[in-house]
């Protein structure tokens, strides 16, 4: 494991501890895509179904078992916890799970490394990776008055994926035959959707003024 | 393992 790698792990796991720490202490889930939160459900429950049957080290198995549960319960709390519920933008945040999940249920079945269940289920959940954020950036466009919990979240998870980029043009110079197209190309989508955000995110930190996005 | 590299990621 590299620094960059280990960075962006970390920057993950602070994310999701940002929003759990808003939902859980605010009891807010203003500004919080559902839609976003039940495509990352699915990415994570599809790339780890070899969770029990290959096992890589400890610290793995453990970061796959922290971001299962957490997504699961970042869902459950917004769907389900009365008072958290109550504060969902339901009237804004109505982008299509499906018109995101098909094409990538079909990308994954025409492009992948091996034609097995797992590696297409596990190229599946790369692609859809790459997209899952949309429903979360056309909720912050629509509701534009973002607080910071809510802005912090989608930096940090920009952060990630711009540290594994790193981690992949490290991994690339310093370990033989690691080259992997799908991956890398479906990371570089998924950080260019974050490109716009942090735009303005650091716009608005230059100017020490509060995070807004033009309409 | 070309195969396995990847896998060791998150």
């Amino acid at each position: 494991m590299n620094i960059f790698r280990l960075a962006g792990d970390m920057t993950h796991l602070a994310s999701v501890l940002v929003l759990l720490l808003k939902i859980h202490t605010i009891k807010s889930c203003a500004g919080v895509s559902l839609k976003t939160q039940e495509l990352y459900v699915i990415v994570f429950a599809t790339r780890y179904l070899d969770i029990f049957t290959s096992f890589v080290s400890i610290y793995n198995s453990l970061m796959k078992l922290i971001f299962l549960g957490s997504s699961f319960s970042i869902v459950w709390y917004m769907r389900y916890h009365k008072a958290v519920h109550r504060t969902y933008d339901r009237e804004q945040d109505t982008f299509r799970h499906w018109f995101l999940m098909l094409p990538c249920i079909l990308l994954a079945l025409l492009i992948h490394e091996k034609f097995t269940f797992f590696e297409v289920m596990w190229t599946f959940s790369l692609y859809l990776e790459a997209v899952a954020i949309l429903p979360q950036l056309v909720l912050l466009q629509r509701t534009r008055n973002i607080d910071n919990l809510t802005g912090q979240y989608i930096f940090l998870l920009g952060g990630y994926r711009g540290f594994y980029i790193l981690n992949w043009i490290y991994r690339y110079f310093t370990e033989p035959h690691y080259v992997h197209w799908i991956t890398w190309i479906s990371g570089l989508v998924q950080t260019l959707l974050y490109a716009d955000f942090f735009y303005y995110y650091f716009l608005s930190w230059k100017n020490n003024k509060k995070l807004q996005l033009p309409a | 393992c070309v195969q396995e590299s990847q896998k060791d990621e998150l």
